[in-house]
């Protein structure tokens, strides 16, 4: 506003004019400049606000301060907004062709934004056509080197890690907040075959995991296989097994693909087609069950460890998720394609009980913008 | 965009038992930015 004031106050004439006055400074040079002008500031002050509340954050972070869930107008006043609708048009947006010329200066003021490393782009930047080519670039061979340790799980991602842990109890939540919490089971989707482990009691966990047998029993073999490792499975009896959970968030200017995170076998995928608000560290804290009502893309299968799933979840800048397993799954539909149902719609892959199987590194999924 | 992970991993049957059975700990912390490849977490016998 202080901007749009200071050229109204240099250039009077179109000050006139925007108030309804004489016409006569119609043909203004200044006028398109002076509107760029303004709206590049007010990005820019935008942008350096932002800057700002994420270095408190983080200051906040350093000092072991946990911000805590507070709902706010905001909040509120985001579920009034057609997310979806803003999410494809910005797809739409990214996805026009950019002049050859113009592509380096785009892509790099992007990585200067967003703190995106372009040395480790796979492709020189005038090759990406378009800004969302460019976002889901592959990166150059051996940049992202895995970890050799036969023992270890590695990152699926480039991000931070916001929360990890152990999950206990009949009812595993995971906080995404300090303050508020969501359910596993409404993450992976109620029809998850997710182990539900008794804490710390293993007869209770033996007698919960007969029950779960006899109730799964029409369900296929493998879903029993993986609901009540110890009927099936002699060899998992021993040693006990945990569950564990780890949450990490994308940033914009980071690798937007999805790596797997141990050698495994993929047996059922599950696309549940919420909302696509923000995901960022304001929304966390203000917009309840964030994770649970976004669109998400969930892999469920097992590993020579148990249980394993990835949820990929989508927001309103990135919102569309691509499997390379499942090339032709859509996300991210207009609202009119959309299921009238709160059920998730599911595949599962085969042969069945085998599913797909991919080794530790292996490219899985990629997060696309809009 | 965010990833959950969930998962299974071994960890010993009771703080009491058998010291040398494998058991599972993330090797990162909130706020630790981290790239595809490198480890978060892993189990030892």
């Amino acid at each position: 506003a202080s901007s749009v004031r200071r050229l109204q106050a240099k250039f009077p004439a179109r000050a006139s004019t925007s108030n309804g006055g004489n016409t006569d400074s119609q043909g203004n040079p200044f006028l398109v400049p002076g509107a760029t002008v303004a709206t590049i500031l007010m990005l820019g002050a935008l942008h350096a606000r932002r800057m700002y509340n994420d270095k408190k954050i983080e200051e906040a972070r350093e000092r072991g301060i946990e911000l805590e869930f507070q709902p706010d107008a905001k909040a509120a006043f985001l579920r009034l907004l057609p997310l979806r609708s803003i999410s494809r048009l910005w797809g739409t947006l990214t996805s026009v062709e950019l002049p050859v010329w113009l592509r380096p200066h785009v892509y790099k003021g992007w990585a200067r934004a967003f703190h995106a490393n372009l040395e480790e782009s796979a492709l020189p930047l005038e090759q990406y056509a378009s800004l969302q080519e460019f976002f889901v670039r592959t990166l150059k061979e051996g940049s992202r080197p895995i970890d050799p340790d036969p023992q270890c799980l590695v990152s699926p991602v480039d991000g931070t890690i916001l929360r990890f842990g152990e999950l206990k109890g009949v009812r595993p939540m995971i906080d995404q907040v300090k303050g508020f919490s969501y359910s596993v089971s409404s993450l992976l989707g109620a029809s998850s075959f997710l182990p539900l482990i008794a804490e710390g009691n293993v007869h209770e966990e033996s007698s919960e995991e007969e029950k779960a047998t006899t109730e799964k029993s029409k369900k296929t073999w493998w879903r029993i296989s993986l609901a009540s490792p110890k009927v099936q499975d002699p060899v998992s009896v021993s040693p006990m097994r945990g569950l564990f959970y780890c949450v990490i968030y994308l940033r914009l200017g980071d690798y937007h693909r999805v790596h797997s995170p141990v050698d495994w076998n993929v047996l059922i995928r599950r696309h549940f087609s919420g909302h696509l608000f923000p995901l960022n560290e304001r929304a966390t804290r203000t917009i309840r069950n964030l994770y649970v009502e976004n669109e998400r893309v969930v892999l469920e299968g097992r590993w020579q460890g148990g249980f394993m799933a990835i949820a990929a979840i989508g927001a309103t800048n990135v919102g569309s998720i691509k499997l390379l397993i499942e090339p032709e799954l859509r996300t991210n539909l207009p609202i009119r394609k959309l299921m009238h149902s709160e059920q998730p719609e599911e595949r599962v892959y085969e042969p069945e009980g085998i599913g797909m199987m991919l080794k530790k590194g292996n490219e899985v999924a990629a997060f696309n913008m809009g | 965009s965010t990833v959950v992970l969930v998962f299974q991993a071994p960890v010993p049957k009771s703080p009491n038992e058998n010291p040398s059975s494998p058991e599972f700990s993330f090797c990162v912390k909130s706020g630790d930015r981290i790239r595809v490849g490198e480890a978060l977490g892993r189990w030892h016998e």
